[in-house]
Parts: structure tokens; sequence; C-alpha cells
């Protein structure tokens, strides 16, 4: 069971450390998507303005139905994120698109979007293969515990 | 590149530019939609997530106007936890959870407390109705009603006055936050003795939620009950160990 643990513990610190990265690419993406919006004249508010509406999940979606989507104790922290920088999900959000906004046009506008797009599908691919790994080794800690029942405590 | 953010930070603190400081709440800003997710678990539908995000940035905001570059610290450690601060502070103060709820889970809760105390131990769910005077049935369907507000809101309806969530006391496994975690060793103790003094069903709800990381309906698998029974004893094993905390 501790080898268990130690693998599902790994798994959650990988799955953990992706789906901080694609969130922050999904902010990313949506701020941009609203800036080209905002300059097609299709938004009036600006991007301060409307920013809990951007950055807001969709309700539900068809998250509450898929089964795997169940509360789960979650801590809200900044993972350890090894070797800042190297990766390529660093360089894209590494930019600092904000600090110049005014000064691009659109067309760049839509390339940095077309570029995180490209990363974040690849990352919530990582996730969900990760995800399915932690959620089988998760499923051996349940049965563990169902047929041998709780040997030695965890709480510490 | 990176320095571009260096040189907005520069800029905002030496001359409070306010483009620059709107740079910095753009570009942060994500970190906001990933806390606001993850407080959001298990808070019952009513509670808007565009809300949350939206108290998250006033979190940030104040993080950006109070942060000191020169110290050498990660800005991200710490607009995190001003953020989660911000949602937190405004969910306690929101009145949200129904009146006649939160009477119920006060009630249970001191009649709890009472037989805890004249028993030693965590009283069964017969014996609580039985010492409130009301059919096992109902405590139980008041106890469906109180899980159903959602994990998280159990803290805020038992505690308005802002007593340390759950959420913040229990361990994390994956231990990223150092600081935090040394000034929590003393509380985690605590929370763990009264955990492994908890009835054995009870402890391993908490034991499996908090410790295991596994979901309501992984931990109703293991106990070969429903996922919303198992909400109902979460939501009973957190008042029994409140009491005990609370002594
Ligand atoms: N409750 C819950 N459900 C989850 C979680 N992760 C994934 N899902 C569910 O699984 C679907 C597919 O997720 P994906 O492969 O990462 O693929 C996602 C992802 O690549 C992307 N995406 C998701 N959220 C956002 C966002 O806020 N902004 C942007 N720009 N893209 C997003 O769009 C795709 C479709 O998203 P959805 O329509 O929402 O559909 C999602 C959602 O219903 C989770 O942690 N919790
Ligand atoms: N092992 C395993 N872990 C999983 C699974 N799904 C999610 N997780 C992990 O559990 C956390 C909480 O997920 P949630 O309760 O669905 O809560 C989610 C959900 O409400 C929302 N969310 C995230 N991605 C999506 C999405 O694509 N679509 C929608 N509609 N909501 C999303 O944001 C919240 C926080 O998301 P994260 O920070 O990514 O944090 C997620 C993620 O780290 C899974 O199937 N298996």
């Amino acid at each position: 069971l501790t080898e268990l643990r130690e693998r599902r513990r790994m798994a959650d610190e990988v799955e953990n450390e992706l789906s901080f990265y694609r969130r922050m690419l999904h902010g990313r993406i949506d701020l941009l998507r609203f800036e080209l919006r905002r300059r097609r004249g299709e938004e009036r508010r600006s991007l301060i303005e409307a920013l809990p509406h951007i950055l807001a999940d969709a309700p539900g979606g068809n998250a509450e139905s898929s089964a795997s989507h169940r509360p789960r104790h979650v801590v809200a922290d900044l993972p350890p994120l090894p070797d800042v920088g190297k990766r390529e999900v660093d360089q894209v959000l590494g930019t600092d698109i904000f600090a110049r906004l005014d000064e691009i046009d659109e067309t760049e506008i839509e390339r940095a979007i077309a570029g995180l797009i490209e990363v974040e599908e690849r990352i919530s691919e990582q996730r969900r293969r990760v995800q399915a790994v932690a959620d089988r080794l998760a499923k051996a800690v349940a049965d563990r515990y169902r047929h041998e029942g709780e040997s030695d405590s965890v709480v510490r | 590149a990176p320095d571009e953010v260096a040189g907005l930070w520069e800029r905002f603190k030496a001359t409070g530019d306010e483009r620059a400081r709107e740079g910095l709440i753009l570009h942060y800003s994500p970190l906001v939609k990933f806390v606001a997710g993850r407080v959001g678990v298990g808070l019952p539908r009513n509670v808007d997530q565009a809300d949350l995000v939206s108290y998250g940035i006033f979190g940030l905001i104040d993080a950006i106007d109070k942060f000191e570059p020169e110290r050498g610290f990660k800005f991200e450690t710490y607009a995190i936890n001003r953020i989660k601060g911000a949602i937190l502070d405004e969910l306690r103060a929101l009145d949200w959870v129904p009146r006649s709820v939160r009477a119920r889970a006060r009630e249970i809760e001191r009649s709890m407390a009472e037989l805890e105390h004249r028993l030693q131990r965590t009283p069964t769910d017969e014996e609580l109705a039985d010492h409130m005077g009301i059919p096992l049935e109902d405590l139980q369907d008041a106890l469906a009603e109180i899980s159903t507000l959602g994990l998280v809101a159990l803290d805020e309806m038992l505690s308005p006055e802002g007593g340390a969530a759950m959420v913040d006391l229990v361990p994390d496994p994956r231990g990223t936050n150092p600081e935090a975690a040394f000034q929590a060793e003393e509380t985690r103790r605590i929370l763990a003795d009264a955990i492994n003094r908890l009835p054995d069903r009870e402890r391993l709800v908490l034991t499996l939620y908090y410790y295991e990381g596994l979901t309501l309906a992984e931990i109703g698998e293991v106990l070969g009950v429903t996922e919303s029974r198992v909400c109902q004893i979460h939501a009973k094993s957190v008042m029994s160990l409140r009491n005990r905390i609370g002594e």
C-alpha cells in the first residue's frame, strides 16, 4: 500500500502541475480572445472590467454528468514547478504580451492565441493521461482498503 | 520575455504608473482562475464562479499593491495566498446558507457536543436522533440537506466568525508550502489525534477523503454506501471533529 501511495502521490504531483499550467493557458487564451473581440467592436467593456466574465468557467458544461468529476479534496496552492523557464509552456506563458498590448496589432494577437492553443491542447492531453493513471492508482488504493480494511493509519 | 514583467514591476513600484499596474493585473489574472476553480470544488450550485473570480481579483490587486519585489520572494505564492484569502473572506461574509439549514446544523452540532461529552465518544446516528427527540430518518435527511450544501460550506456554516476552514487545516500531501506547513504543524497534530479517535467509519471517510485523496464516489465504493451517504458521514465527522478540537 505504501508503494501504491507513493506512485499515486507522484502521479498527483504531475497532474497538479499540468492542471496549473493548463489553467494559466486558459486564462491567457480567453483574455486575448476577448481583446480581439474588443478591437473588432464586438465587446464594449475593457479587459479589466470584464475580467470575472472572461476568467470564470462556463457553468456546468457537461462536466457535472461525467463520472470522473466528483468532489475531491484539492488544495489551492502553487505546485512545485521544476525547471521553470526551460520548457515550451514557460516560453509561451513568460512573454508579457499584456505589457505592450496597445502596441501590437491583431495578427500578432491571433498568432499568440494560436501558439497558446497548440500548447494547451498538448498539456490537456497529457493531463488526461496522467489523470487516468492517478484514477487507476486511486482505485487500487480504494480496493486495498475495501479488502483489507485500514491496516496502518495514514493520519499523522 | 520575462524581463518585460520585471519592467512592469519597476515602473509600477517606482512611479505608481496605472498602466503598468493594469499590465501586471492582466499578466497574473490567470492565477485567479486557478484558485477560484479550486476553492469552488464542492461548493453548492448557487455560488456563481464569476463571483468567486471577482472576489479573487481584489485579492490579486491587493497582492500587487503590497508586494515588494526587492525582497526576493516569489510573487505567485504570495498572490495565491492573498487571492484564496480574499475569496474565503467573502464567502464567510455572504449569508448564502439558508437560515433554516444553518439553524438545524447548529442544533445538531450542539446535541452532538452534549452527547460526546457524556459518552466520551462520537454518538451513533440513533443516539443523536434519540437525544434530539426526532426520528432517525429526519436526522439523516437533515445531515443530507447540510451536506448537499457542499463540503467547504460546512465549515463556513459552522463558524461564521471565520474559524480555519477544514481545507486549510489538513496536511497537503504535496507539501508545497514549507512556511505555512511549519506553522500548521501543531494544528495538524491536534487534528490527526482527533481524527484517529473518531469511530471507524467516520475516521475512514476523513482518511480517504483528505489523506488518500479519493473522490466521494470512490469512498462510497469502499464503504458499500451511496455517494450522498458518504457526504452525510463527512458532514457529521467534521462536526464531531470541530467539537473535539474546540475543547
Ligand atoms: N468538472 C471538470 N470537468 C473537466 C475537468 N477537466 C476536463 N473536464 C471536462 O472534460 C472536457 C474535456 O476537457 P479537455 O480534454 O481538457 O479539453 C478542454 C480544454 O482543452 C479546453 N478548455 C477547458 N476549459 C477552458 C477554458 O476555461 N478556457 C479555454 N480557453 N479552454 C478551455 O476546452 C476543452 C473542452 O472543455 P469543456 O467543454 O469544458 O469540456 C471538458 C470538461 O467537460 C476538470 O478538472 N473538472
Ligand atoms: N485524478 C484526477 N484528477 C482530476 C480529474 N479531474 C480533475 N482533477 C483534478 O482535481 C481538481 C478539481 O477538479 P474539479 O473538482 O472538477 O474542479 C475543477 C472544475 O470545476 C474546473 N475545471 C477545470 N477544468 C475544467 C474544464 O475543462 N471544463 C470545466 N467545465 N470546468 C473545469 O476547475 C476546477 C479546478 O480544476 P483544476 O485546477 O484543474 O484541479 C482539478 C484537477 O487537478 C480526474 O478525472 N482525475
